[in-house]
């Protein structure tokens, strides 16, 4: 249940990202700034490094969208499935796209998008999900305070395999 | 009186609903191929520290009721 098969990744650290659109629930601005903590909390503890970029190619392009959206894997409406991502790769490779038929908040209302981005980007750089409950990479939502979150063992212990630690 | 639903269908829709989670978040794969719903139920009960009964019962239920990400848990 670790990784994603073959176990890809990106072959450098320095990715970027582009986000293509917005969800009408949020000031842009707090969309901007979710994205950005939740490349943070990857960045923090491998040598990873992402740049914003907004209209050349990307290595991570980010989408908010409903029901079919052009990837054959169609949202459901709200509730059920959130969003998903796809594995390190080119093309739709790294993408992660976001179910607007849910509320997205920034607080512990709805659906909170820094947790989630921070769950979806953990797949865009190669890692499934995890079993253990509290991990980050866990399939199912569960609120904690962004202000004080830190990424747990399990998911810190997984990136790392995958991209070194920070100091290397 | 409201007609009883028939025993039956309940569980064909249940059995529809639990297939339907389990094709799209434990998808049959190469190695999964000739599993029985029971034994696909059970995988998926192990995944998220259920007891393994290979039936759908009331926490199983509900861990399928939890929002959560699209990408499968068990990868080819």
């Amino acid at each position: 249940y670790k990784t994603f098969p073959g176990n890809p990744r990106w072959k450098r650290t320095h990715l970027t990202y582009k986000i293509v659109n917005y969800t009408p629930d949020l000031p842009q601005k707090k969309v901007d700034d979710a994205i950005r903590r939740a490349f943070m909390v990857w960045s923090d503890v491998t040598p990873l490094q992402f740049r914003r970029v907004f209209k050349t190619h990307a290595d991570i392009v980010i989408r908010f969208a409903r029901r079919e959206h052009g990837d054959g894997q169609p949202f459901d409406g709200r509730g059920a499935v959130l969003a998903h991502a796809f594995y390190p790769g080119e093309g739709i490779g790294g993408d992660a796209h976001f179910d607007d038929d849910e509320r997205w908040s920034e607080v512990n209302q709805e659906v909170n998008l820094f947790l989630v981005a921070a769950h979806e980007f953990g797949h865009s750089l190669g890692l499934g999900h995890s079993n253990v409950r509290g991990a980050l990479m866990y399939p199912s939502y569960s609120y904690v305070n962004p202000a004080t979150f830190r990424l747990p063992e399990d998911d810190r212990r997984r990136i790392q395999k995958l991209y070194g630690t920070k100091s290397s | 009186f409201p007609a009883q639903l028939k025993p039956e269908s309940r569980s064909d829709t249940d059995t529809e609903k639990i297939k339907a989670y389990l094709d799209k978040f434990f998808p049959i794969l190469e190695k999964t191929q000739s599993l029985s719903l029971e034994e696909r139920i059970k995988e998926m009960q192990r995944f998220f520290h259920l007891t393994v009964t290979g039936k759908l019962n009331a926490e199983t239920e509900e861990t399928m009721k939890q929002p959560r990400c699209g990408v499968p848990d068990t990868a080819d």
